[in-house]
């Protein structure tokens, strides 16, 4: 159910914490 | 009279890597690593051995132009001198909060400061509505207001445990003890032994431990 979601839990989903994409050779 | 000793020529910003160890939960042959890397990201556009945003959203989502608020959020605290790029020590002193062994205080801190998108030394409800609707955007997922409404105000009220509006840095701290999951973004593996995970750098590398 949508409004059961935690909502600092979805925004660290953020594509932008994929910090390992800095590392790609 | 002073001496002049030649050194190889190094970037501005660069530091001692014996210097960034001390500080951060790296090795010196880590942040020796780390340094091959920052050559490469901070060459990418701009040879000026700094990293420009636009080089680093360019290596973190293949797009120089891409723009996100998170990648954002993330620069401007690694841009701890406020200039507009980031040079070695910044980058390696960053990094150091995303290492697995750093302290757990440490991370939930720095978490803090990214999601104080204003800088206010809390986290608003308007905040936190608009890192939502930022993540919803970028996943391409559509809900409704009232929906995204009512996620924000769960997620408020129970972190705001005083109920005065604003998530202070103990609230924050409260709440991320009891989720622990929220902090998972703070740790990334790859950095635990840096060298085995990119040999290459270690070819390279001047300082032996």
């Amino acid at each position: 159910k949508p409004t059961s979601m935690n909502a600092f839990e979805l925004i660290s989903r953020s594509q932008s914490f994929n910090l390992e994409n800095l590392f790609e050779k | 009279m002073g001496c002049y000793c030649s050194k190889p020529e190094k970037t501005p910003g660069y530091e001692d890597p014996v210097v960034l160890a001390a500080e951060t939960p790296f090795t010196v042959s880590e942040v020796e690593a780390l340094y091959e890397l920052f050559k490469k990201l901070s060459s990418s556009i701009y040879d000026d051995g700094l990293i420009h945003k636009e080089e680093f959203q360019l290596a973190l989502f293949r797009n120089q132009n891409k723009k996100n608020l998170f990648a954002d959020r993330i620069f401007d605290l690694f841009d701890v001198k406020r200039n507009g790029v980031i040079d070695f020590g910044e980058f390696v002193r960053s990094l150091g909060f995303f290492h697995p062994n750093a302290p757990v205080e440490d991370k939930i801190a720095f978490a803090f400061r990214l999601y104080d998108l204003r800088q206010t030394g809390f986290i608003e409800r308007e905040e936190l509505k608009e890192m939502v609707l930022a993540l919803l955007h970028e996943s391409d997922l559509l809900l409704s207001d009232d929906v995204v409404e009512a996620i924000v105000d769960k997620t408020f009220s129970d972190a705001d445990k005083k109920g005065d509006g604003r998530i202070d840095q103990q609230e924050w701290k409260e709440y991320v003890l009891k989720h622990p999951t929220l902090i998972k973004n703070m740790t990334l593996p790859y950095l635990k032994d840096i060298t085995l995970a990119f040999p290459s750098f270690v070819m390279s590398s001047e300082v032996e431990d």
